[in-house]
């Protein structure tokens, strides 16, 4: 997954995604595609949550998953969250959860939970960060004023890190795929260093979705295992979302 | 030249917007889910529409289980255990996966694997 949240130079937040899924879960050969992957693509549906007729969140998701990997509360903030590996990973949570231990929140419950009833980017941090959880994960929020976006790095216990905006360090972005931001990625799955690249390019002042929609269409942060893309836009409440495909040659990640 | 030799990084790309050609599959539908509904009923207009499809998909993975454990007792230990785990999870989300797994046909244990997938994924 590839996820950016930038502030262009108008102090709008932007929020973007590829929503990657499928890795090692078997490999059609004769598509060069992968099988989860492609049986993902035609359950992904964008919907609105409503509450008495009115949009309590809109969101972007797999058909049968109650839970939120991409969301956005209009004029309020905008989430999405991706995957994080840890020895201490979801395993040790659901073990825990089997034998009765049940103060960690499910990941996906909780991105949901937060969409739903929190009511401002503030309070939409704090809950992701002290949320004790059963797996790592990494959430990326967007807000809705200057300087409201940040990576929040997530044990399942600890907040580990928080990287935000800060337009006087000209950081108008802030990016995530599958990596601590402090830590080089895997040489094999370097998806981050293209998309930076990228991002520069554009510059601050040429952000937009479009061109958001751009750097989520260049390979590899264009891979064989992206489903979808979103687009999301907090002052306006708007979120698109695209199926993708990758034609060859392409990353299988 | 890069585009040709993995990780195929491709020089950074333009004008895609709006969406079309190669990379673009289509546009996602819209549905509306009304939270003033019991939790069980939320769901029910976007199941039946994509019951086929999440079968399907279901399936896939019970395909992958079984090459793993061929015997087939993977998805059996899912159908038998995790439904009592449905039970333990949340509400709204215990119920709306009863609901989608009475909507859909599906076994509520691989509706419940499929909507726990993130934490089970990192084993």
């Amino acid at each position: 997954c590839t996820s950016i949240v930038a502030e262009d130079d108008k102090g709008n937040l932007l929020h973007g995604r590829n929503l990657d899924f499928g890795l090692f879960m078997g490999w059609d050969v004769k598509n060069k595609s992968w099988i989860i992957s492609e049986k993902l693509k035609p359950l992904v549906v964008n919907l609105d949550f409503k509450r008495n007729n009115q949009t309590v969140f809109k969101s972007t998701n797999f058909a049968g998953y109650v839970g939120m990997l991409t969301g956005i509360k209009p004029h309020t903030f905008t989430l999405t969250m991706n995957e994080r590996f840890s020895l201490d990973g979801g395993y040790i949570g659901i073990l825990e959860w089997i034998l009765g231990q049940r103060d960690g929140m499910w990941m996906s419950f909780l991105t949901r939970s937060v969409l739903e009833n929190a009511n401002s980017y503030e309070e939409a941090k704090t809950r992701l960060a002290t949320t004790k959880l059963l797996a790592p994960a990494y959430f990326i929020l967007g807000g809705n004023q200057t300087g409201q976006g940040c990576i929040i790095t997530r044990s399942r216990t600890l907040s580990i890190d928080l990287l935000e905006i800060d337009l006087k360090l000209n950081r108008w972005y802030v990016l995530e795929t599958n990596y601590d931001h402090w830590e080089q990625p895997l040489f094999l799955d370097d998806r981050r260093t293209p998309a930076m690249k990228c991002m520069n390019q554009v510059t601050q002042k040429n952000i937009s979705l479009k061109t958001m929609y751009d750097i989520l269409s260049t390979k590899p942060v264009l891979n064989k295992l992206t489903t979808y893309t979103t687009l999301m836009q907090v002052s306006t409440g708007n979120l698109e979302s695209y199926i993708r495909d990758c034609p060859n040659p392409c990353m299988p990640w | 030249s890069a585009q040709f030799v993995p990780p195929f990084t491709e020089d950074c790309r333009s004008h895609m917007y709006p969406p079309n050609g190669p990379t673009f599959r289509g546009a996602v539908a819209w549905y509306t889910v009304d939270l003033d509904l019991p939790p069980s009923k939320r769901w029910n207009t976007l199941i039946a529409d994509k019951k086929t499809d999440l079968v399907t998909m279901i399936q896939a993975i019970r395909d992958l289980a079984d090459a793993f454990v061929p015997s087939g007792r993977l998805v059996e230990l899912v159908d038998v255990t995790l439904p009592l785990m449905a039970n333990t999870l949340p509400d709204p989300f215990s119920e709306e996966i009863k609901g989608i797994a009475a909507v859909s046909g599906i076994p509520l244990g691989e509706v419940v694997l499929f909507n726990i997938f993130y934490e089970v994924f990192t084993v």
